[in-house]
């Protein structure tokens, strides 16, 4: 995340570090499954076991210390039983880049752990939200701590033409589908960057936060004129019910 | 010399004096011990007597005596001579008799002796009074047989083994209906001395025979170091029970015997004065009890008591569970047996129990109320909050059912959803 704060504890309680070839990231849906972007397991060749994540804190390196047998907490990667990418994914294309991870055992939600709640399947985005993530920072140094911004959602032609601008200098751009959204500031500065794969785009609700899209893809980090662009859940909640459903 | 002669005990026989029909010798002293069977008296008649006649027979007699009595000092010939016999018989009083014939030294003339015939005359001991004891000899009917008698009685009235007293036959009287009356014989008038009355009355079992004497009730009481019922008595013996004598003039009223049997007997003396008794006996079907009725059960059908051979079922009521000891049954049927107790123990009904709450994951419960999982208990269940909550409300709560289950008005087992997107620290901040 450039340009963001430095998370407190507790107030991305959703945050999942993932390791999965590469650092990423995936936010927790439900009690046995994580929502992320299916590009983050593209690395993934054999199996879930090659698959690490990790909740409960917002510090990277609090997951991977030396415990001591007297430590109160110790963190240990969740145990993954299948994965799920989108059907309809096709790497390197972003479109459909989301998938699901269905944990083996179910997750006991407290302050440094909950869900975050999915959005409506019609339900339009608002105008801006909040994305963190473990990704690369401002300094192009991967974070330690988990950072966020508030970002503006980005109108869709205005994104569209920004990415259409690109495609001129840069070769094997995705295209901009209705499954995904764009967020950010036209001067840059803040955004998401690598690392920040598969985190979640929240929206607040009276109250609460839900769910509106997934860390997916852009064009270098932070760049003026250039975007963001997000996995659209929305667009999802039926494909996700039914999976959840099926396992 | 002195000839003593004893006879066989014949029916009859002959006596004559020495020589006879010769003329008797001198100096005779001869005695005859004359005897016919018992029951039977002896009965001499002179056929011929002709003894030297003096005065009062003073040199030659025939005595007759009967023992030491005598009974007639004979001498002479003719028949109205005063010491002559006649042909009119004599009777010993008993079976037998002594003759004696005496001579003296001389004889004026020359006398033949006597010839006498001897029977047995049968004696009719119903027309005298027993000489012993100068009673009759029967106490009702008396009757005369050849050499001996015969006591028998009239009808109603038995034989005691004495053989000379009736007694009136009042036992053997069994009573077997379900009620009745039995009294004194002759009541209301007083019964006739020397009785002894047995009366038993048997009903089947499971029955229970109650006495309700009449209020005339007299029995002879004697005063001997207070009331004591010595010659005159009504034992009432009830099996299991030490007998009971009553008496007095005070009527026993009721008598509740708790046996299906009991034997009565009424008995008296000789003497004395009863007036004698009545009374009504009943019988009631054995009760079996139900101490304290069922807690939290009923029984059908619903009686103020329960009587043999009637049948009973328990159930409980609703939340409690039918158990024999520790065994939990489905239901009970029972008999009144004739002993009073019912065929099968009664049962209790114990609450159910629903068993401990299952726990509630990311969740707790408490007990609101009633002993811990018993009918009616309730437990309430809370997601462990913020965390966790009920979709609908923030607590549920389930009751102990009548079917052993736990249940709330979803009729369901609570579950505790994740709640999802509102973290404890708020992002959202202040700044601009």
């Amino acid at each position: 995340v450039l340009g963001g704060t430095q998370a407190k504890d507790n107030s991305f309680p959703w945050q999942v570090f993932l390791q999965a070839g590469g650092r990423g990231g995936a936010i927790v849906i439900g009690e046995k499954w994580l929502l992320t972007a299916a590009h983050n397991l593209d690395k993934i060749k054999q199996s879930q076991q090659e698959v690490k994540a990790y909740v409960g804190s917002n510090k990277v390196s609090e997951y991977f210390e030396v415990h001591r047998n007297t430590d109160p907490v110790i963190f240990h990667s969740l145990p993954i039983e299948s994965l799920h990418i989108h059907p309809g994914y096709k790497s390197p294309d972003y479109n459909n880049d989301i998938a699901l991870i269905k944990l083996a055992s179910s997750i006991t939600f407290k302050a440094s752990v909950m869900p975050v709640c999915l959005p409506d399947q019609d339900s339009q985005l608002e105008s801006f939200g909040w994305v963190s993530g473990f990704g690369v920072t401002e300094t192009y140094n991967t974070a330690n701590h988990l950072r966020y911004i508030r970002l503006p959602i980005v109108d869709q032609q205005v994104c569209h033409s920004s990415i259409e601008k690109m495609r001129e200098t840069v070769r094997d751009l995705s295209t901009l589908t209705e499954n995904m959204f764009c967020a950010g500031l036209p001067e840059g500065g803040k955004d998401t960057c690598q690392g920040d794969s598969g985190s979640g785009f929240v929206m607040k609700n009276n109250d609460t936060f839900y769910a509106a899209g997934i860390v997916s893809w852009g064009v270098d980090c932070g760049k003026p004129g250039r975007y963001g662009v997000y996995t659209r859940i929305a667009r999802y909640v039926d494909w996700i019910q039914k999976t959840m459903k099926e396992n | 010399c002195v000839c003593v002669s004893v006879c066989k005990t014949v029916m009859y026989g002959q006596v004559q004096s020495p020589l006879y029909p010769k003329p008797y010798p001198t100096n005779v002293h001869q005695q005859w011990d004359l005897e016919v069977p018992r029951g039977y008296q002896l009965q001499i008649t002179f056929n011929y007597l002709d003894i030297e006649p003096s005065l009062n027979c003073y040199y030659d007699s025939l005595t007759v005596l009967h023992g030491k009595k005598v009974l007639g000092k004979f001498c002479g010939k003719n028949s109205w001579d005063p010491h002559h016999p006649g042909n009119k018989p004599i009777v010993s009083p008993s079976n037998r008799l002594q003759l004696v014939f005496v001579t003296d030294e001389s004889n004026t003339e020359k006398y033949l002796g006597f010839s006498a015939f001897y029977q047995a005359v049968d004696i009719d001991e119903c027309s005298t009074p027993d000489l012993n004891d100068s009673e009759l000899r029967c106490s009702q009917i008396c009757l005369n047989t050849l050499g001996s008698y015969l006591c028998t009685c009239s009808h109603g009235y038995q034989l005691q083994a004495d053989q000379h007293t009736c007694v009136l036959d009042c036992s053997g009287g069994v009573f077997t209906e379900p009620e009745g009356v039995l009294s004194s014989p002759g009541f209301p008038d007083a019964p006739p001395p020397g009785v002894n009355c047995l009366y038993k009355v048997s009903v089947q079992p499971g029955f229970h025979i109650t006495l309700n004497f009449s209020e005339n009730f007299h029995i002879e009481q004697i005063d001997v170091q207070g009331p004591s019922c010595l010659f005159h008595w009504l034992q009432v013996s009830v099996p299991g029970e030490a007998p009971k004598k009553l008496c007095g003039n005070k009527s026993p009223g009721i008598i509740h015997t708790g046996s299906h049997t009991v034997d009565l007997e009424f008995h008296t003396d000789g003497h004395g004065q009863s007036g004698g008794f009545s009374l009504r006996y009943t019988t009631q079907r054995v009760e079996c009890k139900i101490e304290g009725g069922i807690r939290n059960g009923r029984i059908t059908p619903n009686f103020p008591k329960y009587s043999y051979r009637d049948y009973i079922q328990v159930r409980c009521d609703t939340g409690y569970k039918l158990m024999m000891g520790e065994k939990e049954i489905q239901s009970y049927k029972s008999m009144c047996q004739e002993n009073g107790a019912w065929h099968l123990p009664l049962p209790e009904c114990r609450i159910i129990d629903c068993g401990e709450p299952e726990a509630l994951l990311n969740g707790e419960f408490k007990f609101l109320s009633g002993s811990k999982n018993e009918y009616r208990s309730v437990v309430q269940y809370h997601c462990n909050e913020p965390f966790y909550s009920f979709t609908k409300t923030k607590q549920v709560n389930l009751t102990c059912d009548a079917d052993r289950t736990w249940k709330g008005e979803e009729n369901e087992i609570p579950y505790c959803f994740p709640v999802c997107g509102r973290p404890v620290v708020d992002i959202a901040g202040l700044g601009r």
